[in-house]
């Protein structure tokens, strides 16, 4: 584990005084690579472990911690404050309340869309899917067999064709039906694809959402950074999804993704099943990151 | 342009970041680096562009295989793929685009549905199956995965099909009873078929170190036989690949490079070691 990683460096500190520079910099770049091995960005490494040095240089040596303890500790708070400090609530009022989900291929939209609608129907609201990934072999039909396992409507009119207009079709429906809040599932895509960022732009535009969530795989490496950016940048979004954080992954991404994006991580996803859905804990995420 | 002229400390940081950027890997790169620094000196290479060549070198042979093709059963039995891989990865996918392959070439194809946990699985995987003119065989959700692997096997076997593809669930690795799920799935079909001809490990170019953790349990699990990188269209260069050759002595065979059916290509280590440098 990290503390033990950095006895070394800490080795010819005592109980009292301030942690030197040479010292410093001997933990900064131990700190540096766990930090890589759990899949932070390199650069975004850079920026954290700068801070840090402010944070560590003249740090008083605690009596009541030994040496590497402090740091992991010191590590820890500002990697908490990084993730955000705590769990968020994100704002879904409105009738209907619109949330998109964007992100790669494969990150656990469609999942996650089953999973938002049980959990916002446990809460007491009528929750729509609605199938605008009109390009995935099955994709209609996986969103319809989760709609049917959490109980809520799902409005699918098609297999094929525009998803623009599924969207915004979906609106009238959703009053029709009673249903108070829209959860709209869109194709992977790739952020570099222009026609697939542009038509997820296109979505976004026509049902204004009141939440656009990006999802994204915990086990993603370095390109989190780019990938992330560009679905910001491109398409835009409130907030992000974390997924398969059941796994063990470390998932330096988090990081990288709020470092970069400014972005509340809101919800992570544990498990395959549609319980397995939870709030983001900053303070939990910081223990797996530092492994 | 890295160096300017001559190798400084700060050149060889930025070829180090070059390959963390890839992920490759802190450990893999250290160690590639060092191989390469050592080799600098005493091959007397003192710039930058005979530096790079060294590079990519190293990287290259760290990737070397003598045969990278599928293999292929040798006697008159069908040929028995099984593709694997944590959630998400494209094994579905990719089992669609071989489809596509095969059929093409004269051979008839038995696709085998043992996802029966996620939900539509199955149906995705009969799309394919209509789109290539391969056979599928299923059977409904929450059905034992090892029982619809079998009745491939003897679907291939009744209609002297020249090729099985058994398509499972995603599975975290770290999942004890999914991946003891998945020997028993290859044990029911070997029983019948001998030893499968093939067991791919499909890895998403996305993925980060846990790549190389999935690769270790997935060889522990079902002795796998060679890698499928997918998603390398997208920006990510895949470089996980790297470690999982030198410490587990994987191969990659394929890769896949999009979504459309005919978006699978053998893998090109001159390209790949290439493209980590663009
Ligand atoms: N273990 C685990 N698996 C998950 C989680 N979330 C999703 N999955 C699985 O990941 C795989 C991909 O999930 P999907 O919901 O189909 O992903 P997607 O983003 O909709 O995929 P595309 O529509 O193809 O882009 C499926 O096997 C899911 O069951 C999670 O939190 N944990
Ligand atoms: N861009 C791109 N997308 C791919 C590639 N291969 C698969 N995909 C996409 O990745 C997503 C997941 O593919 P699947 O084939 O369902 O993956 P899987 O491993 O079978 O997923 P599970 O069975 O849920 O674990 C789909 O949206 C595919 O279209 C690829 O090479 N490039
Ligand atoms: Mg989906
Ligand atoms: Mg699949």
């Amino acid at each position: 584990a990290l503390a033990q990683r950095l006895d070394d460096a800490l080795s010819r500190v005592r109980g009292r005084g301030r942690l030197d520079d040479e010292t410093v910099d001997a933990t900064l770049s131990e700190i540096r690579l766990a930090l890589l091995e759990a899949d932070v960005n390199f650069k975004v490494v850079r920026g954290f472990v700068s801070r840090l040095r402010e944070v560590l240089v003249g740090e008083e040596v605690s009596k009541a911690l030994n040496p590497s303890q402090q740091v992991v500790k010191a590590v820890h708070a500002e990697l908490v404050r990084a993730l955000g400090g705590e769990s968020v609530t994100p704002d879904l009022s409105g009738n209907p309340a619109v949330i998109m989900l964007a992100g790669l291929q494969g990150s656990g939209k469609t999942t996650a869309a089953g999973k938002l609608a049980k959990q916002l129907k446990k809460k007491g609201r009528t929750p729509m899917l609605v199938a605008c990934d009109l390009q995935r072999p099955a994709a209609v039909q996986q969103l319809r067999i989760n709609a049917e396992k959490v109980g809520v409507h799902v409005y699918a009119p098609v297999e094929s064709g525009d998803p623009v207009a599924v969207a915004r079709d979906s609106l009238a429906k959703a009053r029709d039906t009673g249903c108070d809040v829209v959860i709209v599932d869109t194709a992977g895509r790739l952020h570099i694809d222009t026609e697939l960022m542009g038509q997820a732009r296109d979505i976004r535009a026509a049902v204004d959402p009141t939440a656009t969530l990006f999802v994204i795989d915990a086990m993603i490496g370095q390109e989190a950074v780019n990938v992330s950016k560009a679905f910001l940048d491109d398409v835009g979004f409130d907030g992000v999804i974390l997924t398969k954080l059941d796994g063990d992954a470390r998932g330096g991404a988090a990081l990288s993704v709020r470092e970069v994006t400014d972005r509340p991580i809101v919800y992570a996803s544990v498990g395959e099943k549609m319980e397995d859905f939870e709030a983001f804990h900053p303070d939990r995420m910081a223990d797996r990151i530092l492994g | 342009e890295l160096f300017g002229g001559g190798v400084s400390d700060d050149a060889w940081e930025g070829l180090e970041e070059l390959l963390i950027s890839a992920d490759v890997g802190v450990a893999a790169t250290m160690q590639i680096v060092e191989d390469v620094r050592r080799r600098a000196r005493d091959e007397g290479v003192t710039e930058a562009d005979g530096v790079v060549a060294l590079l990519k070198d190293e990287l290259r042979s760290a990737l070397e295989v003598p045969d990278r093709s599928l293999a292929r059963a040798t006697d008159d039995e069908p040929t028995v793929w099984m593709l694997t891989g944590v959630n998400g990865t494209g094994k579905t996918t990719t089992i669609g685009k071989l489809a596509a392959i095969e059929e093409r070439e004269g051979r008839s194809v038995v696709l085998a549905a043992a996802d029966t946990f996620r939900a539509a699985a199955a149906d995705q995987l009969g799309l394919w199956a209509d789109r290539t003119g391969a056979r599928l065989v299923r059977k409904d959700e929450g059905a034992d995965p090892a029982s619809v692997a079998f009745d491939g096997w003897m679907a291939a076997i009744a209609t002297d099909a020249d090729l099985l593809v058994v398509d499972t669930a995603g599975r975290l690795h770290n999942r004890r009873e999914l991946m003891d799920e998945l020997g028993k799935v290859k044990r029911v079909v070997e029983k019948k078929s001998g030893p499968m001809d093939e067991v791919l490990l499909v890895l998403d170019a996305t993925t980060g170190q846990n790549g190389l953790a999935q690769a270790g349990a997935f060889v522990d699990a079902v002795d796998v036989t060679g890698i499928v990188l997918t998603k390398l269209d997208g920006s990510s260069k895949g470089g996980i690949v790297v470690a999982v050759q030198r410490e587990l002595g994987l191969p990659v065979k394929l890769v896949g490079l999009g979504e459309g059916i005919d978006d699978l290509a053998p893998f090109d280590p001159d390209a790949f070691v290439d493209s980590l440098f663009e």
